[in-house]
């Protein structure tokens, strides 16, 4: 709090924006701010009016450089915003930087999470009485046909859309066997999909409308620069299609570090054309920056702890939570209200899991000795050299584990090292590696911090440290439920959390203290917007999301964008 | 071409100008102390409140974190 313990004699009060700024809808804005407060009356008795004339507790305002409280704002980036204390007059109100992008910090302003018309997924950016969206706010059903609404006050806007009627899916390459690198250009016509592909004279085509027979709109991808390596100032990889210059790319050729900023270069002989490109920021998400900043309008001072709201850096989080430091202090200054029990960090489980009985032949532990860091797993035996990892349709499971990707088959694995010119090696006994393991297994993953693998068939689970193995145990014990079937993959987040994916739903499991969290499971669909929902194996490679299904895969960036389909074989294991 | 992009400030500038601004320095101190003494003690009263290395250096971590986007609201003392 600040010096003297500032804070409101009343518990309800008022806020007033008194301008916008140009990067968002107003809907957006108001929305967001709306959510901000919710925050802070989430866990205390405080309640908040918006008010639209007079004098209000909160006044909030864009401006930008000097703005009329003698501190002025410092153009892009640096200083985001400020606020006041409470008391009267500027006391209380907040100001935010009109020369920073405003946006909900992914960069991209509105989410769909809807379909169209015959329930395939919107398919972005597209077009709606002429305005490209690249998201939705809200959705629903009208007569059986989903919409998006694209701003948040939809009521009073009406402005509903239907996503385009095209099913579009890409899984098609251009002439090298690259996949295609979207949008592409034929005929003059944009298309950031295709639905059908094929191969005609050694040529890949993407037809570009389901009923293609008729329309014969085939059309070969334009040959594919090279993917994207570039990010932007923020340090985040592009988001695409970025424009420069007046110029729409989707893709970039070099990338480099210039004073801390990221470029890319759009031609491959860019040292004569000098196409430099910053990608687009992805913005500062309003919401974030005003949660904060209401903070202060309400008596916090800045905190030390960096997983806190009220620490003054900048950090985007894609599911906010505040830290129990935030609510301490304002629960200090206005009481606890009837808000949810502010979530306590969970203790970690004094139990030790009984180990269930164990398969024959394998050494069961217990929690202490599983601790014991991981002895390096012993020099695997090839059991069958000349069995070929590319004559397999496809997988089990994939994984990465110790810096290698892991192909299962039918009790035999191969690994594949991006770094080494040894390519795939094996194939090498799963049982031998992992004694008491099944032969066939759903999913597989090493947690990063305790290197513990993680494996998955049917609704059990196994951890094995090393050759020490903990299980089989039912992965109710992690609070899956009856619901779930096999599960399809895993992808690690950071903080020990991992998402398990089983069917078109996922779960985030927190790593120590085995149980998956609240708010779960959740719709794959939801967030992984593009990917297939079936996908038979997800994980994560070189800090993107994989997603496969049948000998394809789906490449997705850390900002959810698909970046990338090609064919397992080709690509990843190279053969 | 980003080659050419030269920050306008100098580290050394880009610092004092921080630490001032977010409190962890005043203009008297600025004035009159010896100013590397200064220098060092309001650094590490910086990297002591937001949780970097203590090394009393404009060290590289420092200097990111000067450069990062972040609230105006001074973290030493309030808006006057």
């Amino acid at each position: 709090t600040f010096e003297g313990d500032l804070k409101w004699d009343h518990m309800d009060l008022t806020y007033r924006v008194m301008n916008y700024s140009p990067d968002l809808d107003r809907a957006i804005i108001d929305d967001a701010f709306k959510r901000a407060f919710k925050v802070w009356s989430d866990v205390t008795p405080l309640t908040f009016t918006q008010i639209y004339s007079g004098e209000a507790d909160i006044m909030i305002m864009f401006g930008s450089q000097e703005h009329g409280d003698g501190y002025p704002f410092d153009g892009k980036d640096g200083l985001l915003a400020h606020a006041f204390p409470p008391g009267r007059g500027i006391q209380g109100d907040a100001h935010f930087d009109d020369d920073e992008l405003w946006t909900l910090g992914n960069g991209i302003v509105v989410k769909t999470r809807h379909g169209n018309a015959n329930g395939a997924n919107c398919h972005f950016p597209f077009l709606f009485e002429g305005h490209s969206y690249s998201q939705c706010i809200t959705e629903g059903r009208t007569d059986g046909l989903p919409w998006c609404a694209t701003t948040a006050s939809y009521d009073r806007d009406k402005k509903y859309g239907f996503c385009p009627s095209e099913l579009l899916y890409t899984t098609g390459g251009n002439s090298d066997g690259s996949p295609c690198v979207f949008p592409f250009i034929f005929d003059g016509t944009s298309y950031n999909t295709c639905t059908m592909d094929g191969r005609s004279d050694g040529y890949r085509w993407c037809a570009t409308t389901a009923n293609f027979d008729q329309d014969k709109k085939y059309g070969f991808c334009p040959n594919r620069d090279t993917a994207v390596i570039g990010g932007n100032s923020q340090g985040d990889p592009c988001v695409f299609p970025f424009t420069f210059l007046g110029q729409s790319y989707s893709t970039c050729t070099s990338q480099g570090r210039q004073d801390g900023k990221l470029w890319c270069a759009t031609t491959s002989n860019y040292d004569t054309d000098k196409k430099w490109g910053f990608c687009p920021d992805r913005g500062y998400s309003i919401f974030l920056v005003a949660a904060h900043e209401f903070g202060h309008s309400l008596g916090l001072d800045h905190s030390s702890v960096r997983e806190a709201l009220m620490y003054p850096m900048y950090s985007y989080i894609q599911d906010f939570q505040l830290h129990p430091d935030d609510v301490q202090g304002i629960q200090y200054l206005y009481g606890r209200g009837s808000g949810p029990e502010p979530t306590a960090p969970v203790p970690v489980p004094t139990e030790k899991p009984q180990p269930m009985p164990t398969e024959a032949g394998s050494t069961s532990t217990t929690e202490e000795e599983e601790e014991e860091t991981l002895q390096p797993t012993a020099t695997p035996i090839p059991v069958d050299p000349s069995r070929d990892a590319c004559m397999e349709k496809d997988f089990d499971a994939i994984t990465e584990i110790n810096g290698e990707l892991h192909f299962f088959k039918d009790g035999k694995y191969w690994t594949h090292s991006p770094f080494w010119k040894s390519g795939i090696q094996g194939a090498f006994s799963m049982a031998y590696t992992w004694p008491g393991l099944p032969a066939v297994i759903d999913a597989a993953f090493q947690d990063l911090l305790t290197k513990r693998v993680f494996f998955f068939a049917g609704r059990q689970f196994w951890v094995f440290s090393g050759k020490n193995m903990l299980g089989p145990r039912s992965i109710e014990k992690l609070g899956i439920g009856k619901g779930a079937g096999r599960i399809s993959g895993a992808l690690q987040r950071g903080r020990g959390k991992v998402l398990l994916f089983s069917g078109e739903s996922y779960w985030r499991l927190d790593v120590k203290v085995q149980r998956v969290d609240k708010g779960y499971p959740r719709a794959t669909d939801d967030v992984f917007t593009g990917v297939p929902l079936d996908s038979h194996n997800v994980f994560l490679f070189q800090d993107k999301y994989h997603f496969c299904r049948g000998s394809f895969y789906w490449r997705m960036t850390p900002h959810y964008q698909v970046d990338r389909v090609g064919y397992v074989k080709y690509d990843i294991l190279q053969c | 071409f980003p080659g050419e992009l030269v920050s306008t400030l100098s580290d050394m500038e880009l610092a004092k100008s921080y630490l001032l601004r977010y409190g962890y320095t005043t203009e008297v101190e600025e004035r009159t102390s010896n100013k590397q003494v200064s220098l060092g003690k309001a650094l590490r009263r910086m990297q002591k409140q937001l949780g970097l290395e203590e090394t009393g250096q404009l060290d590289t971590g420092t200097l990111e974190a000067m450069r990062a986007p972040r609230c105006g609201v001074p973290d030493v003392g309030a808006f006057l």
